[in-house]
């Protein structure tokens, strides 16, 4: 899961996609 | 007085500023989910990876931040988002939003394995931003420049950076002398505030360590 992730992943990820949704 | 296009400015970034909210499924749990310190950790875990993802989306709004380079926009959001989350964290606590969900938030933080090494800094660090009694345009506006700081490690065009924070440090400028005219000093201290909450920035990896050990 993203909580997972680190903190650069996580960024990059929400950079590319839209969360906004 | 703020220009207008120094009002158009500020409006837009308290538009996006107030669009940012945790998915109602994770704030439901915060009231749902058992007491254990594992499922506190696990919970604001969850809050904090979705946080992070808010904050990118209002990033993404502020003027000027889609142009820059894309692994400076990386570079910015790693360097800054540590401090804007405890910004916004400290609104949240100051301004007890969403009502009853704050006091909540607070027993599962003091209950999820962290140490109160962290914990008391914290709370101490927003009970002193509660003392300045920033009001929203101040949050939002703060969050910008912190997001927006030239001198955070491997920015490769610093200079774009500080052109894209210069105005929104002139507005929050003004604007503490609008609303708070009888306190010279409020907008030097809001900066204190930034040397502070860097602070923090180099404890939390090590916040982090300790806290998954426990």
């Amino acid at each position: 899961p993203a909580s997972n992730l680190g903190l650069e992943d996580i960024i990059r990820k929400a950079l590319m996609g839209n969360f906004d949704d | 007085e703020l220009t207008s296009e120094q009002q158009g400015l500020l409006h837009y970034i308290m538009d996006s500023y107030n669009r940012q909210c945790i998915p109602q499924y994770i704030t439901r749990k915060l009231l749902q989910e058992d007491f254990s310190a594992e499922e506190n950790f696990l919970l604001l875990t969850e809050m904090a990876t979705s946080h992070v993802q808010v904050l990118v989306e209002f990033t993404k709004k502020l003027p000027g931040f889609q142009t820059l380079d894309h692994e400076d926009q990386i570079a910015l959001l790693k360097g800054s988002a540590v401090e804007a989350m405890f910004l916004r964290s400290a609104e949240i606590f100051n301004r007890k939003m969403p009502h009853g969900h704050a006091d909540l938030l607070e027993e599962r933080i003091r209950n999820s394995g962290m140490s109160n090494d962290y914990i008391t800094p914290m709370f101490n660090f927003y009970k002193s931003l509660g003392e300045l009694k920033m009001t929203q345009e101040e949050y939002s506006l703060l969050t910008a420049v912190v997001i927006l700081t030239p001198d955070r490690q491997y920015i490769k065009d610093k200079e774009s950076v500080e052109k894209l924070q210069e105005p929104l440090l002139d507005v929050l400028q003004k604007l503490c002398q609008v609303q708070h005219p009888e306190n010279p000093q409020h907008f030097a201290r809001l900066l204190g505030r930034l040397t502070e909450l860097r602070t923090f920035n180099h404890h939390h990896a090590e916040m982090l360590m300790s806290w998954r050990v426990n």
